[in-house]
């Protein structure tokens, strides 16, 4: 799975 | 960005405007659980932390400050404004018994061991309980505003769609992100018996009142 490095959603 | 996030942010802005709306109309926060509007002011602080540090996009960013800045006036109007109008001794849900847990998981499961992560991840396992105070004021009084009852339905309606944005990200862009999916599927959950009654009740005209 790709987690998110960055956190681009509200 | 997809269609399902945009409807899931819009809903999440439209659950806040009514809100805002309701109390400051009516002049009062009867019904309205205190508590869960702290935790919620408590999500969008730890999870927005990034506004100076990253930039997404316009729209990500505004967003963030309204969010932020809605939520802290909604507290300040239940504890500030209009605190005489507010049943705290309904509101009674013991906020260390989310505290605690959440702040215990973020620490074990997270991406990365660092401030803003750990944070981050926090503000995630903390939104998928936030809810529970008011849930639990509603089934202790019984009953609930029915404008109270669209501020719920659109507040649950928004991680309903976030659920669909992810599964749309997952197909389209291979992106996943286990501990956002996760905490999202549990908060939902929490709504199910809300929904079945809204739509049973509420959108039949009927009050909402528990059995």
């Amino acid at each position: 799975s790709v987690e998110s490095a960055k956190h681009d959603e509200l | 960005m997809n269609v399902f996030r945009i409807l899931g942010d819009i809903s999440h802005l439209l659950a806040i405007i009514i809100l805002l709306v309701k109390i400051w109309k009516s002049k009062s926060c009867a019904g309205i659980s205190g508590k869960s509007q702290i935790l919620f002011a408590l999500v969008f602080t730890t999870r927005y932390l990034d506004l100076f540090t990253t930039f997404i996009s316009i729209y990500n960013t505004v967003m963030k400050v309204i969010f932020l800045l809605c939520a802290y006036i909604t507290v300040y109007m239940i504890y500030g404004k209009f605190r005489k109008t507010s049943d705290s001794e309904n509101d009674s849900f013991r906020l260390e018994f989310l505290l605690v847990p959440v702040t215990g998981l973020s620490f074990l499961e997270n991406h990365n061991f660092t401030a803003l992560e750990i944070l981050w991840t926090f503000s995630i396992y903390l939104e998928s309980v936030a809810i529970l105070p008011q849930l639990f004021m509603i089934s202790k009084t019984g009953e609930a505003e029915t404008i109270t009852t669209h501020y719920l339905f659109f507040l649950g309606l928004y991680r309903a769609l976030y659920i669909a944005n992810w599964i749309w990200r997952y197909h389209t862009e291979n992106f996943y992100d286990q501990i956002a999916v996760v905490s999202g599927v549990v908060q939902t959950i929490f709504y199910c018996d809300f929904f079945y009654l809204y739509v049973t009740k509420v959108l039949k005209g009927k009050k909402l009142s528990l059995p």
